[in-house]
């Protein structure tokens, strides 16, 4: 594994304990939505199906797991913590990038098999699912710094998977074709989030140093 | 070794 993977994937795991501690401290939903959420569990679900007959290392099945539990547990406080008269920002209809996803999967996929279907599936699906997300966060209009700083590190995961991509097409002459244009597909989605957030937040908090 | 046989990130 090389420094592009190992940062990438703390970044996410990092990104996962920043919306976790953020949902719990405030005990409210307001500002995440889960539909973005709801589609992280059906990502990892999809994906780590592999749980069942290929073991790849002790850090890839713990991460695995994490992942799945993880998601399946922030749909759960969602759901605790969302009050019902509040005006709902998260309107996305959502459906309609579970289905290109499926699409998406039915025509890239290396093997026609249900596992590799949902595989891919699982990649393309990932690749928009922050887009429910955005949409709330521009509708709120304002955002809790947590939330931003939540939506950066998951950003940043895919994007330093690229790096990581380019290291291993190098070393080991490896490229998953499917995972490098759906990971480059998922960090063009937030390439306007990494700029607002770059603005708003970089800037400012060099501002405020004395 | 397919490809499909090589996933082996999350």
């Amino acid at each position: 594994m090389n420094i592009f993977r190992i940062l990438g994937d703390i970044s996410h795991l990092i990104s996962i304990l920043i919306l976790i501690h953020a949902v719990s401290t405030t005990k409210s939903a307001q500002g995440i939505s889960l539909k973005t959420q709801a589609a992280y569990v059906v990502v990892f679900v999809s994906r780590y199906l592999d749980l069942f007959f290929r073991y790849v290392s002790l850090y890839n099945t713990l991460m695995k797991l994490f992942f799945i539990v993880s998601s399946i547990y922030v749909v759960f406080l969602l759901n605790r913590y969302k009050k019902n008269s509040e005006k709902t920002n998260d309107i996305f209809p959502v459906w309609y990038l579970f289905g290109g996803a499926f699409v998406f999967a039915l025509i890239f996929n290396y093997e026609f098999s249900i596992v590799e279907i949902l595989w891919s599936f699982s990649l393309w699906l990932e690749s928009v699912a922050i887009i429910p997300q955005l949409v709330v966060l521009q509708r709120t209009g304002e955002a809790q710094l947590l939330t931003t700083h939540y939506i950066f590190a998951l950003g940043l995961y895919r994007a330093l998977y690229i790096p990581n991509w380019i290291y291993r097409y190098y070393t080991e002459g490896r490229m998953d074709k499917i995972a490098v244009i759906s990971g480059i597909l998922q960090t063009i989605v937030y390439s306007d989030f990494f700029y607002i957030y770059y603005k708003k937040v970089v800037k400012n908090l060099k501002f405020k140093l004395p | 070794e397919s490809e499909a046989d090589a996933h082996d990130e999350l």
